[in-house]
């Protein structure tokens, strides 16, 4: 994606839920 | 008036060292404040607010899923060492959530609020179609089991009478007819070969617990019992910590009176201590 000029890139958001250590139940 | 910043929490990502670190801390006061069932170890951080905390210090607020160990909360081992209850075997789920406060780089856990759920049939079946599902813990069959399996572990005992603290999970085996049990047991003052009325016998003040599982198997009229019981080291008798938080952990399982009270394991042991199995 190409931002347009006067754009603010967005901020990478924290990612959240985190890793599965086992399996999802 | 002075303009007053509105506050603001601070977004970690799930998976930063900082809420590892939160949710390792929730998870052992959690298991340390379990008083039925299982330990469960940390599964997935689902989500994490840091919150500043006037004069100073921070307050982590997290969703947390865990999962149930097949290790039981009176067993002494520590978690990290206990074995995650696996699919086939009907996994239990955890869904908590946890305020902690940080000062001088170090946690407390100042509220947890945990709910237990089995994972559903279809979920089992998927991975196996035979196996056995979670039976009600107050199943007339389940019962007869525990009471038949400690029977006949007190019947092989030539140490103390050993009493009823919990029946933890059971399942009912259709093909060949069995129910397969686990149970928390406790030595009291009695001799097991000398017991007459059970009722008299007390449990230990230096507590010692056991875990038990068996399978009760009926065959062309018969019953056979297979019991084997592992008994963890003597608690030493310790004023109980007041609660510095909130723990309340649900089950959707049928709970089942345990005949005789079971206290919180004391400060858990930092080392294994187990003697058996004995039977």
């Amino acid at each position: 994606p190409v931002a347009k000029p006067g754009m603010v890139a967005a901020a990478v958001l924290p990612s959240c839920p985190g890793r599965i250590r086992y399996f999802k139940v | 008036a002075a303009h007053v910043p509105e506050m603001t929490y601070r977004q970690l990502s799930c998976d930063d060292l900082e809420t590892q670190q939160a949710a390792q801390v929730a998870v052992d006061y959690i298991n340390s404040h379990l008083l039925h069932g299982y330990k469960h170890t940390l599964n997935q951080i689902d989500q994490v607010k840091v919150w500043p905390r006037r004069p100073f210090g921070e307050v982590f607020e997290l969703e947390i899923d865990t999962l149930e160990t097949t290790c039981h909360v009176l067993d002494p081992t520590p978690v990290a060492n206990c074995t995650v209850r696996q699919l086939a075997e009907h996994a239990v789920e955890g869904d908590c959530d946890v305020r902690l406060l940080r000062q001088d780089g170090q946690f407390s856990v100042t509220f947890a609020k945990c709910d237990s759920s089995p994972d559903s049939a279809e979920d089992v079946r998927k991975v196996c179609p035979d196996c056995p599902l979670l039976a009600p813990l107050n199943d007339s069959r389940v019962v007869h089991a525990v009471e038949a399996a400690l029977a006949a572990f007190n019947a092989q005992n030539n140490g103390s009478y050993f009493q009823l603290v919990e029946i933890s999970r059971a399942q009912l085996v259709p093909l060949p007819v069995s129910t397969r049990v686990e149970f928390a047991v406790a030595a009291t003052d009695c001799v097991a070969i000398q017991v007459t009325d059970a009722a008299k016998c007390n449990m230990l003040p230096e507590k010692q617990y056991g875990f038990c599982k068996a399978t009760v198997t009926e065959n062309l009229g018969q019953e056979e019992v297979a019991v084997t019981c592992t008994v963890f080291q003597r608690q030493p008798v310790v004023p109980q910590p007041q609660p510095d938080g909130l723990v309340s952990i649900a089950s959707t399982s049928a709970p089942v009176d345990p005949p005789a009270s079971a206290s919180p394991p004391a400060s858990p042991p930092a080392a294994p201590m187990v003697v058996g199995p004995m039977v």
